[in-house]
């Protein structure tokens, strides 16, 4: 297997060889897309995760759609490490991979990742530059069709909540929409976030319940408690809204409006010193507890196709 | 390479309603330049700022004479991006060698 340490933080380019060798090691079961291009026109690299078939139901994951938090993408690549060799082994995950297929964008926002890693350690949005703004880039997530322009995103291009232009406006969101659109059968939508040990469902745009609330808020308490089964981390459990604060634009509040009943956020581990600049000491132990948490969601996503 | 020498952040516990609206208050001070990593919602979550060293002060008379209390979560900021810089290239050297 490859030398690839998943206990430190890579180079986006560390990453982007990390996923040739997981397509090229594991042929059999991953192989690389590129759904897009972002707005310095860095490929948007998604892992397919297929056992064969056609158009089979399929489950979406996406991390470090907020570039500076590395937490995530490092998570993300020891995920699809992990689902890449449990198959075959770990009969739950043999399972689902007889029936359906999972999508892994491990860096949403890789222009912004980039210029964490070269210019602004603190940078959280897209490096998108807007007619006549001062300032530049978006938040990726308030740019989302869902309640676009609502509370919680600022109209001030400075602002690190920045809505956009417009819905869809950065060509990162655009992507994974257009690709999910394309697809058709994404039965399931898990953004990893960080930090603050949350795992929320829709909505965040309304501070109404979604039509699938019961069972949303059931799926998340049980991946909550996976989660903590595993050191101890809390999870708590709502929607955005309850949660947090009513925050428009998101991308699970758009992949549950546009059908896609199983849509989560998580926000990872927070250690009560570090925010999301988690030591590298804790990016395994963190990505082992979300594991727990996602497998539980995917196996209820399996167990009840709708 | 942006540096960030003595920013502080700040993670400010808020008692009740009005403490969370005077620390949205705050989020609309733009000149102080601060850097919400969580953002006042409720005051069952905790509130973390980062900010920039020419505001401390300001902002830490804000919550003080406002009885808002805070603890600091990072002492300096650059402290710490430094560490995280020097895990990347140890880590990088061992898997080079």
């Amino acid at each position: 297997s490859s030398t690839f340490n998943y206990g430190t933080y890579h180079s986006l380019t560390s990453i982007y060889e990390e996923l040739d060798n997981l397509a090229h090691e594991c042929s059999g079961i991953v192989s690389k897309l590129t759904i897009g291009e972002s707005y310095e026109k860095r490929p948007l690299y998604v892992l397919k995760f297929s056992t064969g078939g056609t158009n089979r139901p399929a489950i979406w994951i996406d991390a470090g759609i907020h570039s500076r938090e590395w937490i995530t993408q490092a998570s993300a690549i020891w995920i699809a490490r992990k689902i890449a060799s449990d198959y075959g082994s770990d009969p739950s995950i043999t399972s689902l991979l007889d029936k359906m297929d999972i999508f892994l964008l491990a860096v949403a926002n890789p222009d912004g990742y980039e210029f964490t890693h070269t210019e602004n350690r603190m940078w959280r949005k897209t490096r998108s530059r807007n007619q006549g703004c001062l300032c530049i880039g978006v938040d990726p997530n308030r740019n989302w069709d869902a309640g676009f322009g609502g509370p919680g995103a600022s109209s001030n291009p400075c602002s690190d909540t920045y809505h956009g232009p417009s819905a869809n406006s950065e060509v990162e969101v655009k992507s994974i929409v257009d690709f999910i659109e394309n697809h058709g059968n994404i039965v399931a939508f898990l953004t990893l976030h960080s930090y603050s040990q949350l795992l929320m469902y829709p909505y965040g745009y309304k501070c109404t319940k979604p039509a699938d609330y019961a069972e949303l808020d059931s799926v998340g308490k049980a991946a909550a408690s996976s989660i903590h089964s595993l050191y101890g981390t809390t999870f708590e459990v709502g929607s955005i809204c309850t949660t947090i604060y009513q925050a428009s634009g998101g991308s699970i509040d758009w992949s549950y409006d546009y059908g896609i009943k199983y849509s989560f956020a998580f926000e990872l581990r927070d250690t009560g010193t570090y925010g999301f600049l988690l030591p590298a000491s804790q990016i395994i132990p963190t990505a082992e507890e979300t594991w727990l948490g996602l497998k539980t969601i995917m196996e209820h996503v399996r167990d009840n196709p709708y | 390479l942006e540096t960030f020498v003595g920013h502080q952040v700040l993670r400010i516990r808020a008692s009740n309603k009005e403490q969370i609206q005077k620390l949205q208050f705050l989020e609309t001070l733009e000149h102080l330049q601060l850097d919400f990593w969580l953002n006042p919602s409720s005051p069952a979550l905790p509130v973390d700022v980062r900010i920039p060293f020419h505001s401390l002060q300001a902002v830490k008379v804000f919550l003080e004479s406002n009885s808002i209390e805070y603890s600091i979560l990072i002492e300096d900021l650059q402290v710490v991006l430094d560490e995280e810089k020097q895990a990347m290239a140890l880590s990088q050297q061992r898997e080079r060698s």
